[in-house]
């Protein structure tokens, strides 16, 4: 259960569970109302992690520290032409 | 450049895995390049262990997040040889590190370059097809729902949270897509892939970017 991963303030049980449900619910129906005459555009909805709420969801799975990365050298775009 | 391009049709791709409710999509996004990277240079394709990086990457937090950047200055500079999945298999919580005799099989790398990319797409498209599978950092909130098609809103830039790989792009249709290897298992988005539009820097995609030469 991702829930087990969860700091002790947020212990889980089935009426939080039950609340997050109907908040990914109204949440996914608020990302589909846009953009839906788009064919290609995403879609959203009922999934492995809709029994989170979003911070929940967070605090386990998006936990990559981001760095910030030189730009991208225009000497490199060079040397790349020469690679077989 | 091609205008379709997956690394999995070359077979070079491990299968998606489920990091579970352990923060280490950081470790998977790495070992799944150095895998890729060590199959286009001629080995077999094989699960490395990411529980060994978890574990071993003292810079890093394991299973309570890291920095791809770390992971992979802790590669470069140890020169450590990850071992084989089977040989260190993943327990999705952090664990003491394990250390094996040098004569044991395992797959270092040579280098990396990381790298900035915000508004020069095509380039790392580029080095994508030049040296194999990108590792990017993406903010990926509005993930938590996603089921298919190509995201292309509801996603900022500027607060990349999520290691993934990405191992080709689709410029076919009207809206060209990044195909991205994400490590919550095949059950999410298309297979355990997402496609992000490509060229306008969504989820913030091309922001931290790094590529590994094996």
């Amino acid at each position: 259960r991702p829930s087990a991963a969860l700091p002790r303030t947020w212990q889980r049980n089935p009426e939080r569970e039950a609340a997050a449900f109907r908040e990914s619910l109204s949440r996914q129906r608020y990302l589909n109302s846009f953009f839906s005459v788009e064919n290609s555009s995403a879609f959203y909805g009922i999934n492995q992690f809709s029994y989170l709420y979003p911070e929940e969801f967070k605090a386990i799975y998006l936990r990559s520290r981001s760095s910030r990365f030189p730009r991208h050298p225009a000497e490199v775009q060079m040397s790349l032409l020469n690679v077989s | 450049l091609p205008l379709k391009f997956d690394w999995r049709d070359k077979h070079v791709v491990t299968p998606v895995r489920n990091q579970q409710a352990c923060g280490g999509c950081w470790a998977f996004s790495v070992v799944g390049a150095v895998e890729s990277a060590w199959a286009i240079k001629g080995q077999p394709l094989e699960d490395l262990s990411v529980q060994q990086m978890i574990d071993c990457s003292f810079n890093n937090d394991g299973c309570s997040g890291g920095s791809t950047l770390n992971a992979l200055l802790w590669m470069n500079q140890t020169r450590v040889k990850l071992v084989y999945d089977s040989d260190y298999p993943f327990k999705a919580r952090s664990g003491l590190c394990r250390y094996f005799s040098t004569s044991r099989p395992g797959f270092s790398i040579r280098n990396f370059a990381a790298f900035d990319y915000s508004d020069k797409e095509d380039e790392m498209a580029k080095m994508l097809v030049t040296f194999g599978p990108l590792v990017a950092i993406v903010d990926a909130v509005s993930w938590q729902d996603y089921m298919g098609g190509i995201i292309q809103h509801h996603c900022s830039r500027g607060e990349a949270n999520h290691a993934v790989v990405i191992t080709g792009f689709d410029k076919t249709g009207s809206i060209p897509y990044w195909i991205v290897r994400n490590s919550w298992g095949r059950s999410w988005g298309v297979d355990g892939y997402a496609h992000v539009k490509m060229g306008s820097n969504i989820c913030g995609i091309a922001d931290t970017v790094s590529t590994i030469f094996v």
